[in-house]
C-alpha cells in the first residue's frame, strides 16, 4: 500500500479544505519559510495516533486547529485523512478534534480507537511513526537516543 | 522473541557497516549489550565519541541508519524534514543517491529548501502562504523550481 | 543599575520591533516583567505560541535579535555558524544585507554550506580535510567557490 | 579592536601550528562536513576562557587535544592564540592545556587567570561569550532561554 492521498480541513495552516495526492517514488515539498511544509508532516503523524502534543509543536491538542489569521477567523474542529491505495484496495485513517477537545479516530470512515489505527498501520507495514518520519530537527535522533531507546529500532526489524 | 531480536540486529549490523564504509568511506561498529551501541570512524580519522562529529557527520551516521533499516524492512513510505541542511554538497548527493536505490519499495517524501535535491524527485509540489496565513498548494516540474528560486 | 537595564530594555525593545516590520513585515512585542518576553507574529498571521513557528521563522526571529542587539552596542566580531541552514533563499538574503550593515562596526565572520551566503563576503577561507585527519586552511575567492561547489 | 589572527596548534584537527589571518568585514568560512569549521569556532571559544566542555563537543577539556588519526600520531598538547589589533596596539589572548589536565591562560605571552582574559574581553568590547559567537545548531537558543535567562542580553547592554 501506498500513501496515495492526505486530506487536511482545519488543521493548522490548512483552513480550507485541501487535498494533496501522492504518487509512488520521491516526491518533494518546497516552500518559504513557515508556508505549511511541516504542518503536513504534523498532519501525518497526528492521522497516524500521536499523542504527545509537543512533538506536533502544540501545547494542548486543540492547538492543532487552525486559530485564524489575519483575514480568517478561527475554525471549531480539524480533520485530517490519509488514504492509502493498493490496486484495488483502499484504506483511509482518519482524526478528527473539536475545540472542546473531543477527538474521534476513524477508519474507513467508521469511528475507532487509537489501537485499532496503530493495528491497521502495522498491517501495512508501518510499525512505528519513529520509523517512517524525521520531523525537522530531528535527523540526529538515533545519535541521541541511549542504547536502551534504540532497541525500539530492532523491535520494528524483528 | 530473543532470537528474532538478535537476528535483526545481526542484518542491521551488517547492512549499516556496509554502507557506512561505501559511503562514507569509513567504519562502522555495532554492539548489543543491554541496548545497541554505535560507534562509527569517518575516513582518514580515528573513532571519536560520537558527540565530537561535526553537524554533518552525525546527519550522514543517522541517516545511514534509516537506509540500512529501509533496506531491510522497507516501511510503504518516509517522510524526511530538511534532513539534508547540514550537510555539504557531495553529501546530499549521497542521500539522494540512497534515497533512488529505496524507491522502488518506499515511497520517500523530502521536504527540502536545497534545489539540488529537489531536482532529483519525481514530483514536485510547492507550498506557498499568500498573505492571509493560509497554505495553498500547488504541483511544479523541475524547470520551474529553478525559476522560481532563481 | 536598574536604570540602565531598564534603559537597555527600551533600546532594545524599539529595535527588535524596528527590525521585524521592516525585515519580516510582521510584529514584534518584548515585556519586561521579571525577565525578557517576547512575542513575535509575521506577515498575514496572528500571534501564536513561539513553538508553533517554524523553523525557519524562529531561526530569523532569534537571528533580528542579534542584529538588534549589535546595531545598539557592536562588539568587535561576531561568529555565525551555519544560522542559515533553515532559512529559504529570500530569508538568507535580507539576513546577508543586514550582516553587510553591521559590518563598518563589527567584522562578522560566518560559516556556510551555501554559496549563496558565502559569495556575499570580502574574505572566502576554505577548509578541507585531505585522507588524514588534518584541517588544511586556504584562501579563496568567489569565483573558486563556484567552481568547487559546481 | 578587531580580531587580527588566530593560531591553532594542536587543538582538535589543527596538529599542525596553523594561522588563520581575518580582515575587518564579512569572512566566509566553507569546507566539506567534519573538516574542521566548527573546531574553529571551538578553539575561539575555548580561548576566551569557555569552561564547559559540553559547548566544546567534549566530555573532558583534555579532549580537544588532538587525538591522532590514521596517519599521525596522538599530541600532548593544545594551544590557541587569538590575537586582536587596533592601529598600532594588538593585544593576545592564550590557553594551553596538556594531556594531564593542566591548563593555562596568557595575556600577550605572561601567564594569567581566567578573570583577567575575562576583563580584557570586557575591555575590547566582548561583553559574554554569548554574545559574540552562535554556535552550530544554536540559532534558536534565544527563543529557547527562559525570560529569566534572557536577562543576561541586558546586562551585556547597560
Ligand atoms: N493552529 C494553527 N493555526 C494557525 N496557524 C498555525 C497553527 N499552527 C501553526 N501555525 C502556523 O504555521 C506556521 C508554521 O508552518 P510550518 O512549520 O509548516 O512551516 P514550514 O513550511 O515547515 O517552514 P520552514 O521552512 O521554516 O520549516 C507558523 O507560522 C505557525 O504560526
Ligand atoms: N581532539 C580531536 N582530535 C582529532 N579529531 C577531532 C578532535 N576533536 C574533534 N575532532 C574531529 O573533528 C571533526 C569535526 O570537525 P568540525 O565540527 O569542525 O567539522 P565542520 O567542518 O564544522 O563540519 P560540518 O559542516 O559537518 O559542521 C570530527 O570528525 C571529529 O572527529
Ligand atoms: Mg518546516
Ligand atoms: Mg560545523
Amino acid at each position: 500500500m501506498y500513501l496515495h492521498s492526505i486530506l487536511l480541513s482545519g488543521f493548522k495552516t490548512f483552513p480550507v479544505r485541501t487535498q494533496i495526492k501522492f504518487h509512488p517514488g520521491i516526491t518533494s515539498i518546497v516552500g518559504p519559510n513557515g508556508s505549511g511544509k511541516s504542518n503536513i508532516v504534523d498532519a501525518i503523524l497526528w492521522a497516524m495516533g500521536e499523542g504527545r502534543s509537543s512533538l506536533l509543536r502544540a501545547s494542548r491538542m486543540e492547538d492543532v486547529i487552525f486559530k485564524g489569521s489575519s483575514s480568517r477567523s478561527a475554525l471549531s474542529r480539524a480533520e485530517v485523512l490519509l488514504n492509502f491505495v493498493q490496486g484495488e484496495e483502499s484504506l483511509t485513517i482518519g482524526r478528527r478534534i473539536y475545540r472542546e477537545g473531543d477527538s474521534e479516530f476513524l477508519i474507513n470512515g467508521s469511528s475507532a480507537r487509537l489501537r485499532d489505527v496503530q493495528d491497521k498501520l502495522r498491517e501495512i507495514g508501518i510499525e512505528s511513526r519513529e520509523y517512517v518520519v524525521v520531523e525537522q530537527g530531528q535527523v540526529e535522533t538515533f545519535l541521541n537516543m541511549s542504547p536502551q531507546e534504540r532497541l525500539v529500532f530492532l523491535e520494528a526489524l524483528a | 522473541y530473543r532470537e528474532k531480536i538478535e537476528r535483526a540486529f545481526l542484518d542491521l549490523k551488517d547492512e549499516y557497516s556496509r554502507l557506512f564504509s561505501a559511503v562514507a568511506e569509513g567504519e562502522a561498529l555495532m554492539e548489543f549489550r543491554e541496548g545497541l551501541h554505535v560507534s562509527v570512524r569517518f575516513k582518514g580519522k580515528n573513532f571519536q565519541p560520537l558527540s565530537m562529529l561535526s553537524g554533518g557527520e552525525r546527519a550522514l551516521a543517522s541517516l545511514l541508519f534509516y537506509i540500512a533499516l529501509f533496506r531491510i524492512k522497507p516501511a510503504p513510505f518516509l517522510v524526511l524534514d530538511e534532513v539534508d541542511a547540514p550537510l555539504d554538497l557531495p553529501n546530499v548527493q549521497k542521500l539522494i543517491n540512497l534515497i533512488k536505490e529505496l524507491r522502488k519499495d518506499t515511497q520517500v517524501i523530502i521536504i527540502t529548501h536545497n534545489p539540488a535535491t529537489a531536482r532529483h524527485a519525481d514530483f514536485i509540489y510547492g507550498i506557498s502562504m499568500p498573505e492571509d496565513g493560509t497554505s495553498r498548494v500547488y504541483s511544479m516540474r523541475a524547470e520551474e523550481l529553478f525559476n522560481s528560486t532563481g
